[in-house]
Parts: C-alpha cells; sequence; structure tokens
C-alpha cells in the first residue's frame, strides 16, 4: 500500500462519513442524489462479488463491507426514513439514471478481459463508477446554492479517484506493472468530470465565498 | 493472474 492509494481509500472513506454526518447532524438530504446514491450502491455490489471467493486482506474485507453497508443504508434513508426523505430534492434529481446502468452493463459486455461473470461485473462497475455522479452534479447545478457538506462530499468523492490515478503512476514505476486498461480509462474519465466542479470548489475556498454553481 | 491485476485495490 503507498502514500496515494491510501490518501484515494481515506478520501473515499472521509467522503461517505461526511455524507453520513450530514443526513444525521442536520435530519436532511437536501442537495443529495438518491440515484447517484443506488448507483453508488449498485457499483459495491457488482464489484465487491469477489467477497465470496477471494480473500486479498483484513482491511480490504472491512473496506469493502463499509462501502455496501453505507450505500445501502444512504439508500435507504433517502427511500424510507420518515424525516429524511420529507427533504429529498425529487423535483430536481430527474436525470434518467437506468439509461447509465445500461449502458455501462453493454459496454462491459463488449469490453471486459475474461468472459466470465465476475470479471463482466468488474468491468461494468468500473464503468458506471466513472458516471455515477452525473445525476449529484445535475442536481447541484439545478439548485444553485450548494451547502458546505454536500459540497465537502462531493469534493472528497472527486479526489478520491484522482489520488487512485497518482497510485497506479507510482505503481507502474515501483512494480513495473500496469493494472488495467479498463481502470486508467475509467479513472481518467471519473476524475474529468469533476474537473468543472473541482474549479468552483477551490474558487470558493481561495475567495472564502459560499460555494455556487453556475446554472 | 489477479496479481498482475492490482486485485488488491477496490
Amino acid at each position: 500500500m503507498n502514500i496515494f492509494r491510501l490518501a484515494g481509500d481515506l478520501t473515499h472513506l472521509i467522503s461517505i462519513l461526511v455524507l453520513l454526518l450530514k443526513i444525521y447532524a442536520t435530519k436532511s438530504c437536501s442537495g443529495i442524489s438518491l440515484k447517484t446514491q443506488e448507483l453508488y450502491a449498485l457499483v459495491f455490489l457488482a464489484r465487491y462479488l469477489d467477497l465470496f471467493t477471494d480473500f486479498v486482506s483484513v482491511y480490504n474485507t472491512v473496506m469493502k463491507l463499509v462501502f455496501i453497508g453505507s450505500s445501502l443504508a444512504i439508500v435507504w434513508c433517502m427511500r424510507m426514513h420518515r424525516i429524511v426523505k420529507r427533504s429529498y430534492n425529487r423535483e430536481l434529481d430527474t436525470f434518467r439514471h437506468y439509461f447509465l446502468v445500461a449502458g455501462s452493463f453493454v459496454l462491459a459486455l463488449v469490453v471486459h478481459e475474461k468472459f466470465t461473470l465476475q470479471e463482466i461485473f468488474w468491468a461494468f462497475s468500473i464503468y458506471l463508477e466513472a458516471v455515477a455522479i452525473l445525476p449529484q452534479l445535475v442536481l447541484l447545478q439545478r439548485s444553485g446554492n450548494v451547502d458546505n457538506l454536500t459540497g465537502q462530499y462531493v469534493f472528497f468523492l472527486g479526489a478520491y479517484r484522482a489520488f487512485y490515478i497518482l497510485n497506479w503512476i507510482y505503481r507502474y514505476f515501483t512494480e513495473q506493472r500496469f493494472g488495467r486498461w479498463i481502470s486508467w480509462i475509467s479513472g481518467l474519465v471519473q476524475t474529468a468530470l469533476y474537473a468543472d466542479f473541482f474549479y468552483y470548489y477551490f474558487m470558493s475556498w481561495k475567495n472564502n465565498a459560499k460555494l455556487q454553481l453556475p446554472a | 493472474s489477479p496479481k498482475e491485476n492490482f486485485h488488491d485495490e477496490l
């Protein structure tokens, strides 16, 4: 485990904690896209099928269970929790996320490393993760104002994949191994989708102003 | 092999 990989995992974990904190502390999920949360739950369920077949380390197993558990818990809260669900911006969260699921699945059927159930679901999860933030970004753009915790959540979620890319570069030079093309391309796409958000995030931070996304 | 594929990543 190198420092970039660790930073990636930690920012990912922090993003989830920030989101849970926001929902728990404010009893509100305003500004959060249920569509994106559902996509993430699907991403983790599809990717971590290997929980049943491979053991890597206690760290990996715990992290996988945390990602699956927290994403399902957030979806449950936004759909079922008596108070939290009232604040859901249903009318702004209209992205047709099923198209992302269908598109990622078709792509995984065409572009994968091996034609096995696990490999196809793995590739599907990588493609879907790359675009899973889109409903969230659209929701933020439509609502204009972004509350503090929601802004931090999206920032850490975006930073995580950028750290993974640095980790792949580091591993390429230190282990002479390239990893997978599918991860590299998808990771670059995923990070690029945040470029606009990162720009406004840093500007608001620099100017000590509230984060606002232009319509 | 799985190792070659960075199977230790999340």
